[in-house]
């Protein structure tokens, strides 16, 4: 009937590299901020991820995305009431930071629906740059021709690439109800806008690599 | 004499069984559920791991791409000290598999991952 042992006790296992790096994403470990992603950008990442994977993970040479790896960021902010009327209105944060040096930048994104269709009439959106000490910039208009619905602008050179200060960005999400105007039913707010990286892991191992381990003689 | 090793060549070849074989390399199917990674990667179920094993042959021969170091110690094991082992099956070429995972800030991330898939064998 032995107590258990206090953690202080416990030999300090080795981590091993891979461990330690899976360990560093996985969730539950503190530092776990949000719940699991779910809903349309889950949604979008699937779909991405079965047209550049077989159903055994072997990338598709055939539909190479041109990079190892991409990143989807959620908005982690938004301001308060978005309606007024027929008007939506949504300020957006993306927080940016801590992004691991290996993963050099090379496209960055925004994805959102142009138009929705609800009950009665269709929502209609855009996207506006909020640029600290500025008017709100009116982002050029979707750069492909939407899939599936789905709008991507380029906001690559608002990232100023290779200035790794840029720690959040934040945008301006506008909609305005076309059409008659609904019964009392509450307005469907659109999905939240979602950023893109596309980034080149120069380190495409599972673990961070180790420098060359010196090893004494045995 | 290595006259006679190649006049003994053939007797090598029979006893390895023939010509190279390469049923060193084994699949195996793993989920990330088994490795208990699936609460945040979140595709693939499962993909095929492959690996080698078998006991590698006398003669290192050179579609083994096996390096030189391992024929000289194929040769220390059997000549001067069996106490330095013999040359392992370990992979030889790798692919590597794309997987879709939750990063603890809720991003999600595609990520392509070098090194995953074992395709052929060698000995080292």
């Amino acid at each position: 009937n032995q107590s258990p042992l206090p953690l202080g006790s416990l030999p300090a296992v080795p981590t091993l590299p891979l461990l330690q790096a899976l360990r560093m994403r996985a969730p539950g470990s503190p530092g776990w901020q949000v719940g699991p992603a779910s809903g349309q950008p889950l949604r979008y990442m699937l779909n991405l991820y079965r047209r550049a994977a077989d159903r055994e993970g072997r990338p598709r040479r055939s539909r190479s995305l041109g990079t190892n790896t991409i990143r989807l960021v959620q908005a982690s902010s938004h301001g308060g009431q978005p309606w007024a009327g027929r008007w939506y209105l949504q300020v957006l944060t993306y927080h940016l930071e801590g992004q691991p040096e290996a993963e050099h930048l090379l496209r960055a994104t925004v994805v959102y629906l142009p138009s929705l269709s609800l009950a009665h009439g269709h929502l209609l959106c855009a996207l506006e740059l909020v640029v600290a000490g500025e008017a709100p910039r009116v982002l050029l208009s979707p750069t492909a021709r939407p899939r599936h619905g789905w709008a991507e602008v380029d906001i690559t050179p608002y990232l100023a690439l290779g200035n790794s200060s840029v720690g959040s960005l934040a945008l301006r999400h506008v909609c305005v109800r076309a059409g008659r105007a609904g019964g009392h039913d509450a307005p469907v707010a659109p999905g939240h806008p979602f950023l893109l990286l596309y980034l080149n892991d120069t380190q495409a191992g599972l673990a961070p690599p180790a420098a060359e381990p010196h090893r004494h003689q045995c | 004499d290595t006259g006679m090793l190649a006049h003994d060549l053939p007797n090598y070849l029979r006893e390895q069984g023939g010509e190279k074989s390469d049923c060193s390399l084994h699949s195996f199917p793993v989920s990330f559920a088994q490795l208990g990674w699936n609460p945040w990667i979140i595709a693939p179920h499962r993909y095929n791991l492959r690996y080698c094993k078998g006991t590698c042959p006398h003669l290192l021969r050179y579609d083994y791409h096996a390096p030189n170091h391992a024929v000289v110690q194929s040769f220390v094991h059997q000549l001067v000290d069996a106490n330095v082992p013999w040359p392992s099956r370990v992979p030889y070429r790798y692919s590597p598999i794309s997987v879709l995972m939750i990063e603890r800030s809720g991003a999600i991330l595609y990520k392509e991952y070098e090194n995953m898939i074992a395709e052929s064998c060698t000995c080292r």
